[in-house]
């Protein structure tokens, strides 16, 4: 465990729980992409596996928990309990175009052809583009509040800090995996555009506008 | 014996 991975996680988390307390306390869902939040419960879902026969450390078993319980936690809140708020209308990002060719790139390149390792592998191709939907969402209703400026930032930079802890790892010649840190780079590039906006704009009080 | 790939990042 090195600081940026520690950061990246509790940056993962705060994203989370800032979703679920905005979720929480407007009782609302406006402006969230349910379709995201869908794939990373199939994320946390596919990676998370292990956690009932490897035991890694306390801290990895726990947040594994955490993380499963709280994306779930999250689609409960969006798809039953604040249904009516659910803006389904602009959340229409076709998400079989990002878990198809997460299968297909799984099954054709990963470490170890096992269950297992496809079912990892498959996860973090589908981690690197399960923001879309949301991406998308924002930019089709051509802005955001804050709030779900700050949980896109947090999230955001939980894989950024990641890069960091890969270029840590490599200077202590650890073990890297390839197809972590590529995927991560894609996923962090992704957030580009929104990280300048939230930059230049939000952290100077100015509501988000995504060009549509 | 192939060392099973283990992955310690969440």
């Amino acid at each position: 465990m090195n600081i940026f991975r520690l950061l990246g996680d509790l940056s993962h988390l705060l994203a989370i729980i800032i979703l679920l307390l905005k979720i929480w306390n407007s009782r609302s869902c406006a402006g969230i992409s349910g379709r995201s939040q869908f794939l990373f419960a199939i994320v946390f879902t596919a990676r998370y596996l292990d956690l009932f026969f490897t035991f890694i450390s306390l801290y990895n078993t726990v947040m594994k928990i955490v993380f499963l319980a709280t994306s779930y936690g999250t689609l409960y809140l969006m798809y039953i309990k604040f249904k009516a708020t659910y803006d389904s209308n602009h959340d229409t990002f076709r998400i079989e175009f990002l878990i198809l060719p997460a299968i297909a790139l799984a099954l054709l390149i990963n470490e170890e052809f096992t269950v297992i390792e496809i079912l990892w592998t498959f996860s973090i191709y589908l981690e690197s583009v399960a923001i879309l939907p949301q991406l998308f969402m924002v930019s089709k209703t051509g802005e955001a509040e804050s709030i779900t400026s700050h949980y896109l930032f947090a999230l955001g930079s939980y894989r950024a800090l990641y890069i960091l802890n890969w270029i840590y790892r490599w200077f202590l010649t650890e073990k890297l995996n390839a197809i972590a840190i590529v995927a991560g780079i894609v996923q962090t590039i992704l957030y580009c555009d929104f990280f300048y906006l939230y930059l230049t704009k939000v952290l100077k009080g100015k509501k988000l506008q995504l060009p549509a | 014996q192939s060392f099973k790939v283990v992955h310690d990042e969440l």
